[in-house]
C-alpha cells in the first residue's frame, strides 16, 4: 500500500518542485517504487525530469478532466522505478473546468485509486494557491510536506495553509495528516534564517523535519539539464541534504 | 492621468511583490503619487509595507466583491504620497466566487476607475497564477510588468504568461502592452544566470529592462522589517538597482 504524499505550499519559489524531483529520485536509488504526479500547470517538475511538456499527447488533464485513466497518462522517466503522471500548460484551465463538476474534489482521489498498489511512495506536486488543483491533491493524499522558505514572507502564510488542510481534514479526507514542515534555501549569511527557523520549530516542536536544505546553486542549475540533483550534481550540499531527508522520511515509516 | 502596471509571473517567488513594493517606494520619494493594490491572498505586499492583515476591518475584497468604494479600503504608509489597497486572507475565496458575477473580469478596473486622476503611478501586485484575481488586474492595467528569476525554471512559464497576456488584450483590454520583462535574483556565483538573461534578451530583443536586480540577502530581510528596501538598506546593491529601475521607468514616460 503506498504513502501519497503532497507538497503544498501557496507561497511561490519555497522548494515545492525541487523537494518532489529530489527526493522521489532518491526514494526510487533507494529500491522503492514512486510515483510522481504533476498537477501544476506551469509543468515543472515534468521539465525538471527532462521531459517536454509541450510534445506530450496526454497529461493529467485528461484524466482529471477527461476521465482518462492515469494508467494511459503514465510515463517512465530515465531513472528506474520513478514514474511520472506529467502536466501541460492545458492545465491552466482545468480549475475552472472543475467548479462545476461533481465530487469535483475528489477527481484526483478517484484517478489515482487503481495505481495505489503498484508503487511505495506516490508525491504530488501543487501549484503555488489554494484552488481546486490543490484541494484535489490534498483530498488524495495522506499527508502534507510542507516547504517552507527560510526568509520572513514564507512564515506569512502558513496559517492560512494550515487552515486549509483542516478544512480539507473535517470535509474531504479525515485522514489527511502533515508529514512535515521542510525549511529550505537556509542562507548562512543571514541570521534571518536561523530566525524562521527556530520561530517555525517554536510553534510546531514535532513537525519540522530535522534535515534543512541550504541555498545551494546546484539546485537551480539541476532542472535546466533535466535531471534530479542525485544525477546533476550528487556530491553538492544541496543533493547531501535530500538524499539525508528521504532516509529520515524512510526511516519515519 | 496615471499609468496602471500589473507585477504578473504564476511562477511563484520570482520578485512581483519586492518589485512593487521597492519601485513603489523610489516613485514617491521622487514625488510622484503611488497606489499600491495588493490582490494577493498571501498579501505579502500589505505585510512588506509594516500592515498587520490581520488587524484590518477592510481590504480589497470587500471592493472587489462587496462593491465598497476603493475610497473606502485605501490606506496611507509611513512613507508619505504612498498609498496602499490592503489584502487579507479572505481574498483566497474569492476566485470561486467572482467565477458567478455579472462582468466578473472587470471588478477591479470599475473600482479603480475614480481613483485614476489622485495618481502618477498605480502598482497592482499579482498571485502566482493565472486565474481570475490576475485577469483582473491585467484587464485594469495599462501594462505589465514581468519579473523573471534568472533561473531556469522562471523561463519554462513565459510562454503560457505572454499567451494569457495576449487573449486578455483580444478580450477584455485591447491597450493592455508589456511595460517590460525584469531579470531578478541574478546569481553572479552561476553561469545559469547570465545564460538565462542572454535567452530572454534574444527572445524579446526590446522589452527586457536594462536595470537587472542582483540576488541580495538585504531585500528577503527588507520584509519582516516591515519596510521597503530604500528604508531598510538604502545602500545595497538590491536597493541601487530597484533605484536604477524606477529612474528607468520615469525616463521612458
Ligand atoms: N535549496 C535551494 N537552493 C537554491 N535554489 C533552489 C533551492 N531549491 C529550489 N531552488 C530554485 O529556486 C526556484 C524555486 O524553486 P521551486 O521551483 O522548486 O519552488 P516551487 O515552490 O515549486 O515554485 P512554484 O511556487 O512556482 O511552484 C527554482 O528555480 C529552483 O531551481
Ligand atoms: N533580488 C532578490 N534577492 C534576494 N532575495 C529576494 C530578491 N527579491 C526577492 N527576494 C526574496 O525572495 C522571496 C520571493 O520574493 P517575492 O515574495 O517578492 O516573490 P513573488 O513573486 O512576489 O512571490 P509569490 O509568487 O509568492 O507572490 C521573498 O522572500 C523575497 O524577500
Ligand atoms: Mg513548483
Ligand atoms: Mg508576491
Amino acid at each position: 500500500m503506498s504513502r501519497v504524499y503532497a507538497t503544498a505550499n501557496q507561497k511561490g519559489g519555497v522548494g515545492k518542485t525541487t523537494t518532489v524531483v529530489s527526493i522521489g529520485a532518491y526514494l526510487a536509488s533507494a529500491e522503492r517504487r514512486v510515483l510522481l504526479v504533476d498537477i501544476d500547470p506551469q509543468a515543472n517538475a515534468t521539465s525538471s525530469l527532462g521531459i517536454d511538456k509541450h510534445g506530450l499527447r496526454r497529461s493529467i488533464y485528461d484524466s482529471l478532466i477527461g476521465g482518462l485513466p492515469l494508467q494511459r497518462t503514465l510515463m517512465l522517466t530515465k531513472r528506474l522505478r520513478l514514474d511520472l503522471i506529467p502536466s501541460t500548460p492545458a492545465l491552466a484551465g482545468a480549475e475552472i473546468e472543475l467548479v462545476g463538476m461533481m465530487a469535483r474534489e475528489y477527481r484526483l482521489k478517484q484517478a489515482l485509486g487503481p495505481l495505489r498498489d503498484r508503487y511505495d511512495y506516490i508525491l504530488i506536486d501543487c501549484p503555488p494557491s489554494l484552488g481546486l488543483l490543490t484541494i484535489n491533491a490534498l483530498a488524495a493524499a495522506d499527508e502534507v510536506i510542507i516547504p517552507i522558505q527560510c526568509e520572513y514572507l514564507s512564515m506569512e502564510g502558513l496559517a492560512q495553509l494550515l487552515h486549509t488542510i483542516e478544512l480539507v481534514r473535517v470535509n474531504l479526507n479525515p485522514r489527511l495528516g502533515i508529514k512535515g514542515l521542510l525549511m529550505t534555501m537556509y542562507d548562512v549569511r543571514t541570521t534571518l534564517a536561523q530566525q524562521v527557523v527556530d520561530e517555525v520549530r517554536s510553534h510546531f516542536p514535532d513537525k519540522v523535519f530535522q534535515t534543512i536544505i541550504p541555498r545551494n546553486v546546484r539546485l537551480s542549475e539541476a532542472p535546466s539539464y533535466g535531471e534530479p540533483i542525485m544525477d546533476y550534481a550528487p556530491r553538492s550540499a544541496g543533493a547531501a541534504a535530500y538524499q539525508e531527508l528521504a532516509r529520515e522520511i524512510m526511516n519515519s515509516e
